[in-house]
C-alpha cells in the first residue's frame, strides 16, 4: 500500500 | 530473495518442524519453555497483521500462515494435551516473561518507523523476537542437560538469526534503499544472545558428546 512500507522479510 | 535470506527462513522452519516433532514421538515438551513459545506466537500474530493490508508473495503469505498455526500448536499441545503437559518443567519455566512484554511494549512507543498501530505493533514483534529466547535458555541452563532434539531446535534457531544477518550485510550492498535499521540492531541482539549456546553446542559437537550447559 502507499501508506505504509511493505515488509518483506519475515 | 537471497540465498542468505532463503537459507535462514528454511533453518526457521526446520527448528519448529524439530520441536513439533519432539513433541509429537515422544509425546514429552521437556526442556522446552512454554513461556518462550507463547512469546513466539506473540510476535507472529502481532508481526503479521499485513496479511490482511499487503500481499507480498505466495511464499510470504504461506509462510507466515505456518508459522502461525505452527506456534499456535504448540502452545496448545503444551497447555492442553494430557500427556504433553504433564512432562512441562513448569518447576524450572520461572523466567518473568512479563518484564519482556512491558519493555519491548514500551520500546515499541518510543522507537518505531511511524506512530501508526501496524507500525508499533510491528517494531514490538521485532524486539520481542529478539528477546522471546531467553526464557528458553534460562530453562536450559537449570535444567543442565539438553535432549538430542532440543538442542538441535535451538541450534537451528540460532542459525536462523545467523543467516537473517548475513542476509542484511548482503542487501546492504546490493540494495542502496534497504536501511531497516530497528530489524538490523534487534536482530544482533537476538544472536548475540545464542552466542553461549552455540560455544557449548560446537565443544559437545567436537566431542562428540551430549550438550552439556553449565550451572
Amino acid at each position: 500500500s502507499s501508506t505504509r512500507e511493505v515488509k518483506d522479510e519475515l | 530473495m537471497n540465498i542468505f535470506r532463503f537459507l535462514g527462513d528454511m533453518t526457521h522452519l526446520i527448528s519448529i518442524l524439530i520441536l513439533l516433532l519432539k513433541i509429537y514421538a515422544t509425546k514429552s515438551c521437556s526442556g522446552i519453555s512454554l513461556k518462550t513459545q507463547e512469546l513466539y506466537a506473540l510476535v507472529f500474530l502481532t508481526r503479521y497483521l499485513d496479511l490482511f493490508t499487503d500481499f507480498i508473495s505466495v511464499y510470504n503469505t504461506v509462510m507466515k500462515l505456518v508459522f502461525i498455526a505452527s506456534s499456535l500448536a504448540i502452545v496448545w499441545c503444551m497447555r492442553n494435551h494430557p500427556l504433553v503437559r504433564r512432562s512441562y518443567d513448569k518447576q524450572l519455566d520461572t523466567f518473568r516473561h512479563y518484564f519482556l512484554l512491558l519493555a519491548s511494549f514500551l520500546l515499541a512507543l518510543l522507537l518505531h518507523e511511524k506512530f501508526a498501530f501496524q507500525e508499533v505493533l510491528w517494531a514490538f514483534s521485532i524486539y520481542l523476537e529478539a528477546v522471546a529466547i531467553l526464557p528458553q535458555l534460562v530453562l536450559l541452563q537449570r535444567s543442565g542437560n539438553v535432549d538430542n532434539l532440543t538442542g538441535q531446535y535451538v541450534f537451528f534457531l540460532g542459525a536462523y538469526r545467523a543467516l537473517y544477518i548475513f542476509n542484511w550485510i548482503y542487501r546492504y550492498f546490493i540494495d542502496p534503499h534497504f536501511t531497516r535499521w530497528i530489524a538490523c540492531v534487534s536482530g544482533l541482539v537476538q544472536t548475540a544472545l545464542y552466542a553461549d549456546f552455540f560455544y557449548y553446542y560446537f565443544i559437545s559437537w567436537k566431542n562428540n558428546a551430549k550438550l552439556q550447559l553449565p550451572a
